[in-house]
């Protein structure tokens, strides 16, 4: 798949993040999250979204970010997103 | 099931829709039966109770709102996140549930533009219920809008949402694969838009008893205005003793929180100590306050200090302000105010001379006098009198309930006069206007 653009990246951590799927960004540290933790949410949140779960933000994970959904986060913040359910 | 379940400690939830969507193509009126269907899809299946209410109390608020709008979740205006509603649990927002006003709120259109309200609604319902987001490819709880999901008086949820809302609170009697119960729906819920403008073509209902030729399980005065109830149907009369319509109105779709599987009531009364309103059925009561029934009941008529059995009739009698219950021949008399029975009851009906030892019901009016009732008669008795007045029995369904002499059956009290001059009351009409086939409807607020 081509690599994702930047600012797709950046909605991608920001929505996995709003979402439950990574910890919320740390506003003093600005957190980066390592590729590994991202691929990780990643694959959460396609798993849970009922996408083939490649841990790549490639554009059917992409465009399932865009569908309108409800505002609740699909994982409870506190759990990472690699806790088996 | 992502999320620890955190679930409502009681059944009867009320909710109210606080805010409407600004410019809509849906009326109020769709809004709020859309919200009740949502509703209802939750409690067709769980012992949980719904009721809608004015106040702002209620425990599920909803509303309508743009972007940011002081809970912490802004929306995002079109797309997006499209609502959100909190879990339950003992904070103000418990339950609360909002729509993003920026959406195109659609109803009964097709997939392609615009939200399905009744499906978003059902999903954050499922939210305001306990439920969190589910993977499952059909659930409800889907985090993703997957457009509309088919006719609200026909969804039924998918069977993963139902073990999950399941698990929280239990079964509905009437769903158990167990429990034979014949539970018939009330079928008049409210109208949803196509059938609104044909809504004065209803037939009357099939199973719905003749006011006319009735008698009735039970009568009584509540907030100034007379109730008649027979099966699961009551008829009503304003302050002014007018019948507000011909047509029965479904006991269960006004009085909420009755079981559903109820076919009748044995008595009712307005309680003056407090103004709540008490209904019997055999060994059980239910406390009301307005229509909606408190928590906790029903409960063992024992409380009153009454036999099992039942009773066949209650009221409060003006003259002593005490609460009177009859069954077959005997009769008790209790304090509703100190909460206790009377000493030396039960004694031997009848109290007042002249009236039937034994009752269908019995009721006190704003004029003073006491009613009772049996069969299709009734008998007066005059404030702080005990004996009927002159001239009764006479007919209940020609003095209260509009029918014509000829409509009465087997009555043999049709065109006398009580000495009162009581016969026809006043704003009633001898010759019931139905006869020529109009609705005789009058508007009570």
């Amino acid at each position: 798949a081509p690599a994702p653009r930047a600012e797709d990246l950046s909605l991608g951590a920001e929505w996995l993040s709003r979402f439950g799927y990574l910890p919320p960004a740390d506003p003093a540290t600005g957190q980066l999250q390592t590729q590994e933790e991202l691929s990780k949410a990643i694959a959460a949140m396609q798993q849970f979204g009922g996408l083939e779960a490649t841990g790549v933000l490639d554009e059917a994970t992409l465009a399932l970010m865009k569908t309108p959904r409800c505002s609740l986060p699909d994982l409870p913040a506190s759990a990472p997103a690699r806790r088996r359910r | 099931q992502t999320l620890a379940p955190t679930k409502w400690n009681k059944r009867n939830l009320s909710w109210r829709v606080r805010t409407f969507p600004r410019d809509s193509a849906l009326g109020r009126d769709t809004v709020r039966a859309l919200m009740y269907y949502a509703l209802k899809v939750w409690s067709d299946i769980t012992p949980l109770n719904f009721h809608e209410v004015a106040g702002s109390a209620a425990d599920i608020q909803i509303d309508f709102s743009k972007a940011d709008h002081n809970d912490r979740y802004p929306f995002d205006g079109p797309g997006g996140t499209v609502a959100h509603a909190f879990f339950p649990g003992d904070h103000h927002a418990a339950g609360d549930t909002h729509f993003d006003d920026d959406e195109a709120w659609t109803f009964r259109s097709s997939d392609a533009h615009g939200m399905d309200l009744f499906a978003v609604a059902v999903h954050e319902f499922g939210h305001a219920l306990g439920l969190s987001h589910a993977a499952a490819a059909n659930s409800i709880m889907r985090p993703y809008y997957q457009g509309p999901v088919g006719d609200p008086l026909r969804y039924g949820l998918p069977y993963e949402d139902r073990v999950r809302i399941w698990q929280l609170y239990g079964v509905r009697e009437s769903v158990s694969p167990t429990v034979q119960l014949h539970t018939p729906e009330p079928k008049e819920p409210p109208l949803l838009p196509e059938s609104l403008d044909n809504r004065s073509s209803i037939p009357p209902r099939k199973d719905a008893p003749h006011r006319c030729s009735t008698h009735f399980d039970a009568v009584a005065q509540i907030r100034g205005e007379a109730f008649f109830f027979k099966g699961k149907y009551f008829w009503r009369l304003n302050r002014d003793r007018h019948l507000v319509s011909l047509q029965p109105a479904q006991m269960h779709r006004f009085w909420r929180g009755l079981p559903l599987h109820l076919d009748s009531v044995d008595a009712v009364y307005e309680r003056t100590s407090d103004h709540k309103i008490v209904f019997f059925k055999g060994d059980r009561y239910w406390v009301f306050k307005d229509n909606n029934v408190e928590e906790g009941y029903p409960r063992p008529i024992s409380d009153f200090s009454l036999p099992p059995g039942g009773v066949d009739a209650a009221f409060s009698w003006a003259h002593n302000d005490r609460t009177y219950f009859f069954k077959d021949q005997l009769y008790w008399r209790y304090d509703d105010h100190m909460r206790r029975m009377d000493p030396g009851y039960p004694a031997q009906s009848p109290l007042w001379r002249g009236v039937p030892s034994t009752l269908d019901d019995a009721m006190r009016w704003s004029d003073g006098a006491s009613y009772f009732f049996r069969g299709q008669k009734y008998w007066k008795v005059l404030d702080g009198e005990l004996e009927a007045a002159p001239g009764y029995p006479q007919s209940t369904a020609r003095d209260w309930l509009v029918c014509g002499d000829q409509q009465v059956d087997g009555s043999d009290t049709a065109g006398t006069t009580g000495a009162d001059g009581a016969h026809a009351p006043p704003g009633q009409h001898d010759q019931s206007r139905s006869e020529d086939g109009y609705e005789v409807c009058s508007c009570t607020s």
